[in-house]
């Protein structure tokens, strides 16, 4: 476990947990993308199959509990409990042309060819196309609430953190993950675009706004 | 469920 692999869990769990505090205080769902928050439940859902049959730490089993029963409890605020605020209006990203070819690229590109490990390789070129419709949420409605835009730059670091991991374990341990690395990159880049607005607006105390 | 790769990381 390398410092940069742990504060990357920590700024994903920050995440996790700044977006239910917003949905959960403000009572509304507005501005949050529920189809980026759908698939970050298979995400979990099919890279944590081996929660009952491998187990890594306490620490490992742990997150894995979290991160799978938070984003259920996310969609489950989303669609159910405070569906009435749920802006399906502008959350129209159509998730099939993110799903599908992550579905094709993993029984293309895996460790091998069986369930666990294409699910897992599923999971991963999932995970990292899984924004897409939050962030052109954002970009429809033109901007995000200032919470939102916290909940999104938590999670951005947490994979960018996680970088830094697999350059310091390559280092040190002389092995990376190339579909992990892959994946972890482009995931990345996704968020630049949002990474510099965050930096030249929110964090000079203006609201997020896509310029027209 | 082959476990080929253990993955260490979440």
């Amino acid at each position: 476990m390398t410092l940069f692999r742990l504060a990357g869990d920590l700024s994903h769990v920050l995440a996790i947990l700044l977006l239910l505090y917003k949905i959960w205080t403000t009572k509304s769902a507005a501005g949050i993308s529920g189809k980026t928050q759908l698939m970050f439940c298979m995400v979990y859902v099919t890279r944590y199959l081996d929660l009952f049959t491998s187990f890594i730490s306490v620490y490992n089993s742990t997150m894995k509990v979290l991160f799978i029963s938070a984003s259920v409890a996310t969609v489950y605020l989303i669609y159910f409990k405070f569906k009435a605020t749920y802006d399906g209006n502008h959350d129209t990203f159509r998730m099939e042309f993110v799903i599908v070819p992550a579905l094709i690229l993993a029984l293309i590109w895996n460790y091998a060819f069986t369930f666990f490990e294409i699910s897992w390789a599923f999971s991963i070129f999932l995970e990292a196309v899984a924004i897409l419709p939050q962030l052109f949420m954002v970009t429809k409605t033109g901007e995000a609430e200032n919470i939102t835009s916290h909940y999104l730059f938590a999670l951005g670091s947490y994979r960018a953190l996680y970088i830094l991991n697999w350059i310091d374990r390559y280092y040190f341990e002389g092995h990376w993950d190339p579909i992990a690395v892959t994946a972890g990159i482009v995931q990345t880049v996704l968020y630049g675009d949002f990474f510099y607005l965050y930096f030249t607006r929110v964090i000079k105390g203006r609201k997020l706004q896509v310029l027209p | 469920l082959g476990l080929a790769h253990i993955h260490d990381e979440l």
